[in-house]
């Protein structure tokens, strides 16, 4: 029987049923549906747990009732007012009678009709839906939350998290939605990509919640973590996997959720840490800037010299050189070195004689020269100079310039025209 | 220079040319006088040549732009080739009186130090004067040199300072004997009233004239060696003279005293004595 409504009748309904009989009907209405089963008349030969005459109704291979007896008897059998339903679309109705009916019973007469389930109602055992779940007469349908679209499933929402790509040195990363749970059905990637030369590490935040197996590794949800053809993981259960060190600056984190579950999933830090390059030697007299315990690509070094030491780099003389720690883990340059600073001959002067400050008569950085005029001349204004930091010979007052060993005042450079005796 | 000689190149290595060019004035004014190096940033001078020509009777300066100094220069034409300094400070005496000329001195700083050579050379201060001994004393030979109005014959009929002629291309000198005061102050007195002759002043000169200092002159180093340290030392400043010619007879030329102004000019040079 398929109608949605209809009714059934013992054999010969309302006269005597048949003796040694067995009729069964089942009907079968649209999935969506369940069937409502109740009777208006019934009138069976009474017998403990019927076991003569009875009505039996049956769905998905159980029981769900056995009627018999009369419903003016007081009897715990007789139907009365009782509906029963299917639990789904199906429902058979099983009518046995005996051989020994010592009086005249009418048998039965039922009704059914489909009615519509509602799927959403809170008497499921199991949401249909994982986000929403929308009931029409006949049947349901599931929706997501924005963002998430619904899984070729119909039930459960997943999200699109293909292709993410980060390209700060730094950053921050979860799963989905974290700490709420995760999306099912998904399986993201997210790639980290940064200049070579870099090494990218991974630190797991301690609160970490993917599905897993007591006895078997990761095989509904996990995260797996791919980087210059090593792999790390994967990962899954309660435990962080804490720190994760690469050794690439590429890698990809894949993420795979199954259709059930609700779990709160993972969130990362990512950092870099440059290739190392080795401390170089401060060379003699040099500053070097800035001074650190480790030097990583990127990192940089500037030398300058003391005062009085010139920055010598290939043969050439620079106020200060720079060097700069590459992405192969060596410097951009060789370290420089100072040489003292050298004023070169001190000023040739007139009427004046140069006397050393040092036996070995330096001209190197604070090497002393003093001027001494000769003759009547006069001492010039500033007669002691010392190779200063600039390369210059320089008096006590900063001046750089060559003294001179002028006359003394009053003395032209020619004399009058003698006088003539008269 | 009346009645003097061409120099030659070295020979006053202190002398130096004050040029003045006063734009404040319209039309501009113009005119130059001598002054003495006293190191190389100092030079010593009349005090009437830096004074601005105003209506008033105020003793203003003129502006340290509007002066410029030339040293080691031999004929005013080789001025472009010369050594210039521009003044970044002008000092005129703080009594100086433009009525009478008294104290008729000043200092000029210049912008920037110069290089002593074979012509450009300090001259030196001279000693501190004493009541009983005036500095210089009279009839003390000194010299003088300057580019100012010349007459290398020594006419006494010319130049006039009306009419003054011609300013020396080649520097000039002359030595001139000082005058006493007295005989100094009869020849003016002589020859007009009104003539003060201070102490701050000495004239010098010959009573018959011929020999003098003149216009373009002013500022320009009286100068006498020291017969002991052979030394040339600035006793006057070229200051003023007679209204009428250069050269007149007992109307001497007159210089400012330098010797009384030495703790002026130290204290200028080298700021006041500590205490």
């Amino acid at each position: 029987i398929s109608q949605m409504y209809g009714s059934l009748e013992s054999p010969n309904f309302p006269e005597p049923y048949p003796q040694q009989l067995e009729r069964r009907w089942d009907v079968r209405v649209p999935p969506g549906f369940r069937i409502l089963l109740s009777f208006s008349h019934f009138d069976l030969e009474p017998s403990y747990l019927c076991e003569y005459d009875y009505v039996q109704v049956e769905a998905e291979g159980a029981v769900l009732a056995r009627f018999c007896g009369r419903e003016q008897t007081d009897t715990e059998a007789v139907p009365a007012r009782q509906v029963v339903t299917s639990p789904k679309n199906t429902l058979t109705v099983l009518f046995v009678s005996d051989f020994s009916n010592e009086e005249r019973y009418a048998g039965f007469q039922a009704h059914y009709s489909a009615t519509d389930v509602d799927e959403c109602g809170g008497n499921a055992s199991e949401p249909p839906c994982d986000h929403f779940c929308h009931n029409y007469i006949g049947g349901y349908y599931c929706s997501c939350r924005y963002g998430y679209r619904l899984h070729l499933d119909n039930h459960t929402c997943t999200v699109e998290c293909r292709g993410v790509v980060f390209r700060e040195r730094s950053g921050v990363l979860s799963s989905v939605d974290f700490p709420a749970p995760y999306p099912k059905n998904s399986n993201c990637s997210y790639r980290i990509e940064v200049e070579e030369g870099f090494k990218l590490r991974l630190l797991f935040a301690p609160e970490f919640d993917v599905e897993d197996h007591p006895d078997i590794v990761c095989p509904y949800d996990h995260v797996k973590v791919e980087a210059g053809g090593e792999e790390f993981g994967p990962f899954c259960g309660g435990q962080s996997p804490g720190l994760v060190q690469t050794d690439s600056n590429v890698l990809t984190l894949r993420f795979h959720s199954d259709d059930s579950g609700e779990n709160s999933g993972w969130s990362l830090t990512y950092s870099t840490t440059g290739t190392q390059c080795p401390v170089p030697e401060t060379p003699p007299h040099a500053l070097l800037e800035p001074v650190q315990s480790e030097y990583f690509f990127k990192d940089h070094i500037l030398f300058t010299c003391l005062p009085g030491y010139c920055l010598m780099k290939d043969g050439a003389a620079l106020n200060h050189y720079q060097i700069n720690c590459r992405a192969n883990g060596s410097w951009s340059g060789v370290t420089p070195h100072c040489r003292r600073i050298d004023c070169g001959s001190p000023w040739e002067v007139d009427s004046a004689d140069v006397a050393f400050g040092s036996h070995d008569n330096s001209t190197l950085f604070g090497a002393t020269v003093a001027y001494v005029c000769r003759g009547d001349s006069g001492q010039p204004s500033n007669t002691s100079f010392r190779c200063g930091p600039t390369g210059k010979w320089t008096d006590a007052e900063g001046g750089t310039r060559a003294p001179s060993c002028h006359s003394a005042c009053g003395q032209p450079s020619r004399t009058l025209p003698a006088v003539v005796k008269r | 220079i009346v009645g003097g000689k061409s120099a030659v190149s070295g020979l006053f290595p202190w002398q130096a040319l004050v040029s003045v060019e006063d734009r404040s004035r319209v039309p501009q004014d113009r005119w130059f006088g001598s002054g003495a190096l006293l190191s190389d940033l100092w030079v010593l001078t009349a005090a009437h040549v830096l004074r601005s020509h105003r209506r008033d009777a105020s003793v203003v300066p003129v502006a340290s732009e509007h002066v410029q100094v030339f040293l080691g220069l031999h004929r005013v034409r080789d001025k472009h080739r010369s050594t210039s300094r521009s003044v970044d400070r002008i000092l005129l005496h703080p009594r100086f009186e433009p009525s009478n000329y008294n104290n008729d001195i000043a200092l000029l700083r210049l912008g920037g130090r110069v290089e002593f050579s074979s012509n450009i050379r300090p001259v030196c201060l001279p000693p501190a004067a004493r009541q009983d001994l005036p500095v210089p004393a009279p009839d003390s030979l000194g010299v003088v040199a300057g580019w100012g109005v010349f007459t290398p014959n020594g006419s006494a009929s010319s130049p006039l300072r009306s009419d003054p002629g011609a300013a020396a291309d080649v520097l000039q000198y002359v030595k001139l004997p000082v005058v006493s005061q007295e005989e100094c102050r009869a020849g003016y007195a002589a020859r007009a009233v009104g003539y003060n002759i201070t102490d701050s002043m000495f004239c010098a000169g010959f009573p018959e004239g011929g020999r003098d200092t003149c216009v373009g002159d002013s500022g320009g180093a009286f100068v006498v060696e020291d017969e002991v340290t052979r030394r040339w030392a600035v006793l006057g400043l070229v200051s003023w003279g007679g209204p009428d010619e250069c050269g007149a007879q007992r109307m001497y030329g007159v210089y400012t005293r330098v010797s009384r102004f030495l703790e002026w000019i130290q204290n200028q040079l080298h700021g006041p004595p500590q205490e």
